[in-house]
């Protein structure tokens, strides 16, 4: 996370720890995590744990190790072999299905879906908020949390961001609506923060609500605008993937 | 041993007897004869009454002739001056004489015979009930058509024992009723219900005509009913006495009807059937009976039916319904059973929620699930009321018996997130 703060897992209880590689997800009920489909690309058996703010040892035993029934990535996600060559993060989601339920409290919580209403269509300066144990700006990755808060902002932004690979040339990138452009400068998520939720409130409701709008998928530059994949464009196949799923297991 | 015959002489005879002796002889012929004494010389002193010298006769310890003084035959042709016929076979004669015999009597010579007695006419009492017939030295009875002589040989009977009904409903009567009734007959009849009845008689009055009692009250003829540690009777008399309907306890009755020598009455009839036992009618406010009947009696059958929250357990398995059956005794089968509120049981537990310990788990009892708040909420929004239903089940008004879930609360942190004021 750049431009963010140290925080608690309490003020986002949703988050899960991806190990290998560091990434993030967004717990959604008790059996499925959302993440990006590049974090859990290649892995089908990803370590994951819900409910701690640090990254230590200690904590960790501490907290609930999540155990992977079984990976679902968008079908719509193009497997490529250069990962660092990668321009296209269109359909960058993922489902993880868990094998027994994750016990809810303090520190952890599922983050709301978005509904199909258009006010859940994100807007330009909607805030939301980001988390991670990703890259800072002084550091490769973190053992605390850090959050931060961030605006919606227009697709434009993130296309007109001066590419830093060398290995893609900026035309090559694809844009696509499923896509949301988020930042402001020195405010971003960065490497080890994908699949973390871009959370925004839910509209007309009194206490601090919120729901996933994005995933943390890609971007030129951290520290500048970053692209997040647009859940509300994925909600019924998310919905349908978990029904599909939700049979009795097999021992 | 007995003689048929025989002598007997007074001491010294043909000389004079001699003073102050008393001689005994015991006369004694085979049974079923009699005694013919007779004496051929008679010449004891008289005296008043035979008071100094005599011959006693005794029969059975009675004096049955006292002779004294001189006897001539009334008959030429006969020596003989006196003579007796006792119907008897036993007899003593006793000669007594006092202090003198200054006249020199000579005293007695008589001579036994044993005859023949007809029984069946020489004795007041009849010897037997019907025929009799005389033989020598004996006799014997004899009876009409379809009497038996009973084992006393001296009275018949009629074969009239023996009857044992067992049919539910009957008739009984004496035997040749309405013509009139064997004399000196013992009828016994035996009444055997099967299990689960009780006797009931029925006598109408016109239907009863036995010899009346005598005027101490006695009935020589009658008609006696014995029952289980009851009996009724006897009676007689020209119409029924007795109640005209007998109701016992019992499944089993002796009936005897008793009869004399005497009385030529048509007799009796009557007719009996089984009264099924009763089994009470137990009134439940948690069962219904089928059929419903004022009155329940053995071999009756009954469906006993729960009403809704109520149940019959046998064993382990839970039904809403049983038979009950009246039996024999008066007692229903299966009366140990009873329906008894349906018990749902210790509620199952939910995940990430629970069920207040319920006060009572039976039919009508409600219990609470909650979910642990705040972090999981109820799905549905009735909440989670159950009450116990009537087929055992907790069940929600919406949900039925389906458990209710507790899903987590989502998009609420705990702490909101603070953005550190640079």
């Amino acid at each position: 996370i750049f431009g963010g703060y140290a925080t608690k897992i309490q003020s986002f209880p949703w988050q899960v720890y991806f190990e290998s590689p560091r990434g993030g997800g967004a717990l959604i009920n008790e059996y499925w995590v959302l993440t990006a489909a590049h974090v859990v690309e290649g892995n089908s058996d990803p370590v994951m744990y819900v409910g701690s703010t640090l990254l230590k040892i200690e904590q960790l035993r501490n907290a609930q190790r999540l155990i992977t029934e079984r990976v679902i990535i968008h079908p719509g996600w193009k497997q490529e072999d250069d990962l660092n060559a990668r321009t296209n993060f269109d359909n960058d989601i993922a489902l993880v299905q868990l094998k027994d339920p994750v016990k809810m409290g303090p520190t952890v919580a599922p983050i709301c879906l978005p509904e199909t209403s258009s006010d859940y269509n994100p807007s330009e300066g909607d805030l939301g908020l980001i988390s991670g144990w990703g890259r800072t700006e002084k550091r490769t990755n973190v053992i605390q949390l850090r959050g931060a808060k961030l605006p919606v902002t227009s697709l434009e932004k993130c296309k007109q961001v001066k590419e830093e690979n060398p290995k893609a040339r900026s035309n090559d990138y694809v844009f696509t609506d499923n896509m949301i452009c988020a930042g402001e400068k020195g405010v971003d998520s960065c490497e080890g923060d994908s699949g973390g939720a871009f959370a925004l409130p839910v509209p007309n409701v009194k206490d601090p609500k919120f729901y996933v709008a994005g995933l943390v998928s890609w971007g030129k530059k951290c520290g500048t605008y970053g692209i997040y994949t647009k859940v509300k464009n994925y909600v019924d196949w998310i919905l349908k993937t978990m029904q599909e799923n939700s049979g009795p297991k097999k021992d | 041993e007995p003689t048929m015959y025989g002598e007997i002489l007074s001491p010294n005879y043909p000389q004079a007897y001699p003073n102050e002796v008393v001689k005994t002889w015991d006369i004694e012929v085979p049974e079923g004869f009699g005694i013919h004494l007779y004496f051929t010389h008679l010449d004891v002193e008289l005296s008043e009454n035979c008071a100094y010298d005599s011959v006693q006769i005794i029969s059975g310890g009675i004096e049955e002739e006292r002779l004294c003084g001189q006897r001539t035959s009334k008959s030429p042709n006969s020596p003989i001056v006196e003579e007796f016929q006792f119907p008897y076979n036993r007899l003593q004669v006793v000669f007594t004489s006092d202090f003198s015999n200054e006249e020199r009597f000579t005293g007695f010579a008589a001579y036994y015979t044993a005859v023949d007695v007809n029984e069946c006419t020489d004795f007041t009492d009849v010897p037997c009930s019907h025929f009799c017939n005389n033989f020598i030295g004996g006799y014997f009875c004899s009876c009409p058509p379809e009497y038996f002589l009973h084992d006393d040989m001296r009275n018949c009977g009629v074969n009239c024992s023996g009857d044992v009904f067992t049919a539910l409903i009957g008739e009984i009567a004496s035997p040749n009723y309405p013509n009139p009734y064997p004399e000196n007959s013992r009828c016994e009849y035996q009444i055997r219900l099967q299990e689960g009845f009780r006797l009931v008689l029925t006598i109408r009055r016109e239907d009863f005509d036995v010899e009346p009692a005598d005027s101490e009250g006695n009935c020589h003829d009658s008609l006696t009913f014995a029952a289980k540690n009851q009996q009724f009777g006897p009676y007689c008399g020209n119409g029924f006495p007795g109640p005209l309907t007998i109701k016992t306890q019992s499944k089993t009755l002796d009936i005897v009807f008793q009869t004399d020598l005497t009385g030529q009455n048509k007799g009796w009839k009557l007719r009996y059937h089984g009264d099924p036992i009763p089994c009470p009618k137990e009134i439940s406010a948690n069962s219904i009976w089928e059929p419903e009947k004022a009155k329940y009696v053995f071999r009756d059958v009954v469906k006993i039916t729960c009403v809704d929250g109520f149940e019959v357990v046998e064993g382990n398995v839970g039904s809403t319904s049983f038979y009950s059956t009246c039996q024999s005794n008066g007692q229903w089968s299966n009366s140990r059973l009873e329906c008894q509120p349906v018990d749902c049981g210790v509620p199952e537990p939910i995940e990430n929620g629970k069920v207040e310990d319920p006060e009572d788990t039976i039919f009508g009892s409600v219990i609470h699930y909650t979910c642990e708040e705040p972090y999981y909420y109820m799905e549905q929004e009735e909440g989670g009321e159950y009450h116990c239903a009537a087929n055992g089940s907790w069940v929600n008004d919406q949900l039925g018996v389906e458990l209710p879930k507790c899903i987590p609360v989502c998009g609420v942190p705990t702490e909101p997130f603070r953005v550190q004021q640079r």
